[in-house]
């Protein structure tokens, strides 16, 4: 692993593998909430998370006489090793199109919101990785929560507008709940009246099955 | 527990320009703008009215199905929509059917694999619907093990046939949507022997159906594998089983663009090099992380829009109730995945760039970025396919027991959506093929 800098360098979303002697080592530099909006900071917890996994299983797997025996003894840890791997391309990806030119008012604020809060949502969802892999400590994972909270009020205010932006027609969501004017307790009305066990008061059945229970 | 009667005050709350972030959804103005038009095109036919999906029999479903291809088929060729906009078009009829098969998988085997005279001889026919195709691999006992196939193609220099057959029930090719009731061909994976040597699976265009009476052809058993998950939707597809009794077809229908099999029996691997086949699986990886996007979005739409109607507690000495998205335990749920549809369309963006570089890569006979693109493509599928069942099932409980109702379009977009977390591979599976990629690196 030490010497995989010195080999042919990984190129494309491994790239970041090329980095391995400084990954393995760092330590993440948040010291207060807010470092949690710092795109590298947000990188190289993902990056170093996503090798450090990967390495544990490629130790692991040296500990195996036969490679595929090894392999096979660890499709568990090997298939979180790829989750992890595959969380950094989408974060990192989210975080490129951020550098890029996005016009319109607030859109990109906007647009940065998201991306911290599925950055952030993800490290809390799989904290036992990032805590067992060094990879930041506890009162960091403490710090992400918080700006995560945060993030949530200032998300808050634009959450309709944003599925708006969507623009998906009333007939494609198909949904009485999410109707776009939001008048959904009249039209639920409606839909359960359309249903054949609505045509009739009395339904089909009550004489041969309920009448006889009542009439006992 | 009175709800709001409309989203305006929400509306007006937004503290950016919603129009350009439309067009950052769509990717460009120009796709938005085609967007926007095919879904109001489909929206304002009352022919693709979905609203009694639910109380449709299956063969009323089918039928349903049925009548709205046709129209979509007509409507495509009257309009003179362009290949861009037919896509989208379907997209927004929202009904799984034999048209998906047709043009997404049956079309582009016979452009990718096959011969430069298969081309010309098949793709007029398949372009104008003359003849309707699925794409036949799975088996009944094999899904994501392609190379377990059982069914043998074996060549007779005698005739200059090739007969398929399949040995075992377990062979029998089952769950190609569109192979039950509908499709006239298929191109079916089975393995090549030649001179009693098996060469592994290969693809051929094979005829299943009398053109005249629709009739199975003799040698053929073809039908529906059942009801599936769910209410609506995909009961309207005849996902389908074939098993062949050494049924026959030419020499010329084997896709010779990859390998071929000569007059005299000899099998001769083609200078093509077999990763290009990875190149089309890259392209369909995508499109299912586009559609993760798709239906991640779906759901959260209508989760966000309903918390926002929704009142729930929080109301004192008479006075109005909380609306259910201003809870943080609303928000810890539902933004998140708002995130994630973002998130993922963003990723697909980036994969459909990626898809078309290793194309552009691959006409060079470069081959270099293959393997990592191939393998991120399988994660990718995986990990966005699995959020957004798993998503779409949080956007339900998100909408209180009336997520429940069928009405609330969040029953039929789950049973919809989950299958994508094992077509095209497993998701463990793929999942592994990322790590085993890693651990090379």
């Amino acid at each position: 692993v030490a010497q995989l800098s010195s080999g042919k360098a990984p190129a494309g979303t491994t790239a970041y593998m090329g980095r391995a002697k400084h990954l393995l080592h760092c330590h993440s530099s948040i010291r207060k909430a807010e470092d949690w909006l710092n795109p590298a900071m947000v990188l190289e917890a993902f990056e170093a998370r996503a090798l450090r996994m990967a390495v544990s299983c490629a130790n692991n797997l040296k500990k195996f006489e036969n490679q595929e025996q090894g392999f096979s003894e660890l499709l568990a840890d090997l298939v979180e090793a790829g989750i992890a791997h595959c969380q950094l391309i989408v974060v990192s990806k989210f975080i490129a199109k951020l550098e890029g030119d996005i016009k319109g008012k607030g859109v990109k604020n906007q647009l940065k919101n998201l991306c911290y809060i599925y950055a952030l949502h993800l490290i809390h969802k799989h904290l036992g990785d990032f805590l067992s892999t060094n990879t930041i400590t506890p009162e960091q994972a403490s710090l992400a929560n918080n700006q995560l909270r945060s993030l949530y009020s200032q998300l808050r205010p634009n959450a309709v507008a944003l599925v708006d932006a969507f623009d998906y027609t009333d007939h494609y969501l198909g949904s009485v709940l999410g109707r776009y004017d939001g008048n959904v307790y009249p039209k639920l009305f409606e839909e359960a009246l359309k249903d054949p066990l609505n045509d009739s008061v009395v339904p089909d059945g009550y004489h041969e099955y309920i009448r006889p229970f009542i009439k006992q | 527990m009175e709800g709001d009667d409309n989203l305006a005050h929400e509306r007006n709350k937004a503290e950016f320009d919603v129009n350009e972030m439309k067009i950052v959804w769509a990717g460009s103005r120009q796709a938005f703008e085609v967007s926007n038009r095919m879904s109001r095109l489909v929206a304002s036919d009352p022919v693709f009215d979905k609203s009694n999906r639910a109380v449709m029999t299956r063969k009323e479903l089918f039928k349903n199905t049925l009548r709205k291809s046709a129209h979509a088929w007509k409507l495509i060729n009257e309009l003179r929509l362009s290949d861009e906009e037919s896509v989208i078009f379907k997209y927004f009829m929202d009904q799984p059917g034999f048209l998906d098969l047709h043009w997404r998988m049956f079309v582009p085997a016979i452009k990718g694999q096959g011969t430069e005279e298969q081309k010309q001889k098949w793709l007029p026919l398949a372009n104008k619907m003359q003849i309707i195709g699925c794409y036949a691999q799975t088996e009944l006992g094999h899904g994501s093990n392609v190379q377990g196939l059982e069914t043998t193609a074996t060549f007779d220099p005698q005739t200059d046939q090739f007969i398929l057959h399949s040995p075992t029930q377990t062979s029998s090719k089952w769950w190609p949507g569109g192979l039950g009731k509908v499709s006239t061909h298929a191109v079916v994976y089975a393995r090549l022997i030649t001179n009693g040597k098996d060469h592994g699976v290969h693809g051929f265009i094979v005829q299943l159906r009398d053109l005249d009476d629709h009739s199975p052809l003799p040698g053929i058993t073809i039908g529906d594998i059942g009801v599936k998950f769910g209410n609506g939707a995909y009961n309207s597809m005849d996902n389908g089983f074939l098993m062949f009794d050494k049924f026959r077809i030419p020499r010329d229908q084997m896709l010779m663009r990859l390998s071929k099999v000569t007059r005299e029996g000899k099998y001769v691997p083609s200078d093509v090099p077999r990763q290009l086949m990875y190149g089309t699986m890259v392209s369909v990886r995508q499109t299912i992380v586009s559609n993760a996007s798709i239906a991640m979005a779906r759901a959260v739409c209508i989760a966000t829009r309903y918390s926002a109607v929704r009142r729930q507690f929080g109301s004192q000495n008479g006075g109005i109730e909380t609306q259910v998205i201003d809870y943080k335990t609303q928000q810890n749920r539902l933004f998140p995945l708002l995130a994630s549809a973002y998130a993922f369309r963003f990723v697909g963006e980036w994969l459909k760039w990626l898809y078309t570089d290793v194309t552009q890569r691959l006409e060079a006979s470069d081959f270099a970025t293959l393997p990592e693109a191939h393998a991120c493509t399988a994660g990718l599928k995986s990990m966005t396919t699995s959020a957004t069942s798993d998503g779409i099932e949080e956007c339900r409980k998100l909408c209180g027991g009336h997520g429940y109702l069928w009405c609330s379009g969040l029953p039929e977009l789950f049973a919809v959506y989950v299958p994508a977390c094992t077509y095209e591979g497993d998701n463990v599976v793929l999942q592994l093929q990322v790590a085993r990629f890693l651990m090379k690196t």
